[in-house]
């Protein structure tokens, strides 16, 4: 401002003090050329940092948790109201002529593959329904292997294994786990042991029919539970984990990794961190605090859950304004019916989407 | 956005018994997957 303040200053004079009117059309291209430049600056500096996590990534080396100032600042932030506005504004129509240019830029910030797009570009209304667009017919081939579960959304594999010690952790980053129990919630149907029993399970699946030790549990989880204290029990032989993260030009619609039963839907109602790279190194409790839907259910060898839009129960709404400051209220629960059944879904059959906002 | 699977898979119950299957991931830390590409399997062994 002070620039272009002098640049008046110095016009006016050079023509005697009378072209205000010249200085004030001056100063709209001037902020216009700022924001590029700023806009421009903060994308050079993601993709330059999007370069370091990568290039530490093949190097091997793990990322430790390291709370810091911005995290701190970001978590005074009203970030459910801002995500509730962001929503609104991106639900506003775009005319006609201007979404490919709207689109393109999208995907070209956050490389998103406009050719899979099931509609052309400038039918989709607003940039809400750009972000959870479907994709052409056959562009995501399911892995037909009956001995495979597959991949239900886009993104990047962030952590995965098996659930082996005591309290079942998932680390988040180098030095900080969380508990899954805590994760999917206090009622889940996680199949876990006490620790006076472990040794006596341990003996007893030694001995059981391959028909019964065949049964399993899945669990899909998108983003946020409360702490909950485990017990002191450890998780059954043969209960894994996966941690996918979707960046925001990835397809956002998810997908059934395997024929299951999902027999509840369990909603908590957290905060609404980001949970990118940084986020995960710098927030405690990141996948804890956020908000997230738990899809429960079973499959022929075990147990799965899931956070989202969900298409099998489309009244469901997420993000809504929050009655009480404290995240301290138990997490919403549906049991599906008919009970002992729930909702049946084959693998690859979609089952919903990350809204924006 | 982030999905957090968890889920049982066979595994191997003991070394002796030549019913078991066990289940592996077939990616690795880092790797981008898409829609329907496989995460893991199981064979018999």
């Amino acid at each position: 401002i002070s620039f272009v303040r002098k640049l008046q200053t110095s016009r006016a004079s050079v023509n005697g003090g009378s072209s205000s009117s010249q200085g004030n059309s001056f100063l709209v291209p001037g902020a216009t050329v700022a924001t590029i430049l700023m806009l421009g600056a903060l994308h050079a500096r993601r993709l330059y940092d999007d370069k370091k996590v990568e290039d530490a990534r093949e190097k091997g080396l793990e990322f430790e948790f390291h709370p810091d100032v911005k995290a701190t600042f970001l978590q005074l932030l009203p970030l459910r109201s801002i995500s509730r506005y962001w929503g609104l504004l991106t639900s506003v129509e775009i005319p006609v002529w201007l979404r490919p240019y709207v689109y393109r830029a999208w995907a070209r910030a956050f490389h998103s593959n406009l050719e899979e797009a099931a509609m052309p570009l400038d039918e989709y209304a607003t940039l809400r329904d750009f972000f959870v667009r479907s994709l052409k017919e056959g562009s995501r081939p399911i892995d037909p292997d009956p001995r495979c579960l597959v991949s239900p959304v886009d993104g990047i594999i962030l952590r995965f294994g098996e659930l082996k010690a005591a309290g079942a952790m998932i680390e988040q980053v180098k030095g900080f786990s969380y508990s899954v129990s805590s994760l999917l919630g206090a009622n889940s149907l996680l199949p876990m042991i006490t620790e006076e029993n472990t040794h006596a399970e341990s003996s007893e699946l030694e001995n059981t029919p391959k028909d019964q030790s065949n049964k399993s549990w899945w669990r899909v989880s998108l983003a946020s539970p409360k702490v909950w204290d485990p017990v002191a029990s450890s998780p059954m032989k043969g209960l894994f984990y996966c941690v996918i993260y979707l960046k925001p030009g990835d397809y956002h619609r998810i997908h059934s990794p395997i024929d299951w039963n999902v027999l509840v839907r369990r909603h908590f109602s957290g905060r609404l961190f980001p949970v990118n790279e940084r986020a995960t190194r710098t927030i405690r409790n990141l996948y804890l605090e956020n908000e997230r839907v738990v899809l429960e259910g079973q499959w022929q060898e075990g147990f799965m859950e899931l956070l989202q839009l969900l298409f099998i129960e489309p009244e469901l709404r997420t993000n809504r304004p929050r009655k009480k400051f404290f995240h301290s209220e138990p997490p919403e629960e549906r049991i599906y019916e008919p009970e002992g059944v729930g909702v049946m879904l084959k693998k690859g059959d979609e089952m919903a989407a990350f809204n924006m906002g | 956005s982030t999905v957090v699977l968890v889920f049982q898979a066979p595994v191997s119950r003991s070394p002796k018994n030549q019913g078991s299957s066990e289940f592996s991931f077939c990616t690795r830390k880092g790797d981008r997957i898409r829609v329907g590409e496989a995460l893991g399997r199981w064979h018999d062994s």
